[in-house]
């Protein structure tokens, strides 16, 4: 996973 | 979404509402760690960056607001409601957290995924809600007793923890996913830190018995 992908966790 | 990232979601949720029915109810914070609660609330402030950058879901969306207001209404209620802020044991909450605030700040500046203000603040995020509930636990020690609301306020946290990791363990099975190792050893790390509040708590609920601290 790439630091760009979104963070969809809380 | 799997069930064990819902149920951590939730458990998180519950425990912000059993503070605020503590204060509502009770119009006293005596146990609760004010410098725990400010660190919380940097903590949402400082990862919920993305809310004016990126829309994820309107579930993401509602949750991040709920515990940005949630945390600065916690902090108000402590430092300036009339009745609430004279319960306040400010001699036993004296955990010096700025440095932890420091500190957390140094080790984003260092390690992070990517050197951008969001990716900075996100890492120190996730550094500093692990050690958040620190001052909280140290109250407590100090405080002895426990009472109900708080006991169960601090539970509820760290179950909210516990249900993260086995969610990032199912993640890792069903869907591949590999959950950031910052997230991952910061998740550990504050997990941990509630072993032995657990071990307490169970003793406790076991032998039906107000929670106890040892000094």
């Amino acid at each position: 996973s790439s630091s760009s992908e979104l963070k969809d966790e809380l | 979404m799997n069930v064990f990232r819902f149920a951590g979601d939730m458990t998180h949720l519950i425990s912000i509402l059993v503070l605020l029915l503590k204060i509502y109810t009770t119009k006293s914070c005596s146990g609760i760690s004010l410098k725990t609660q400010e660190l919380y609330a940097v903590v949402f402030v400082t990862r919920y960056l993305d809310l004016v950058t990126d829309f994820i879901s309107v579930y993401n969306t509602v949750m991040k607001v709920v515990f940005i207001s949630s945390s600065l209404a916690i902090v108000w209620c402590i430092r300036r409601h009339k009745v609430v802020r004279r319960s306040y044991d400010k001699e036993l909450d004296t955990f010096r957290h700025w440095l932890l605030v420091g500190a957390c700040a140094v080790l984003a500046l260092v390690v992070h995924e990517k050197f951008s203000f969001q990716e900075v603040c996100w890492a120190f995020s996730i550094y500093l809600e692990a050690v958040a509930i620190l001052p909280q636990l140290v109250l407590l020690q100090r405080s002895g007793n426990v009472d109900n609301l708080t006991g169960q306020y601090v539970f509820f946290l760290g179950a909210y923890r516990a249900f993260y990791i086995l969610n990032w363990i199912y993640r890792y099975y069903s869907e591949q996913h590999f959950t950031r190792w910052i997230s991952c050893v910061s998740g550990i790390v504050q997990t941990a830190l509630y072993a032995d509040f657990f071990y307490y708590y169970f003793i406790s609920w076991k032998n039906n018995s107000k929670l106890q601290l040892p000094a």
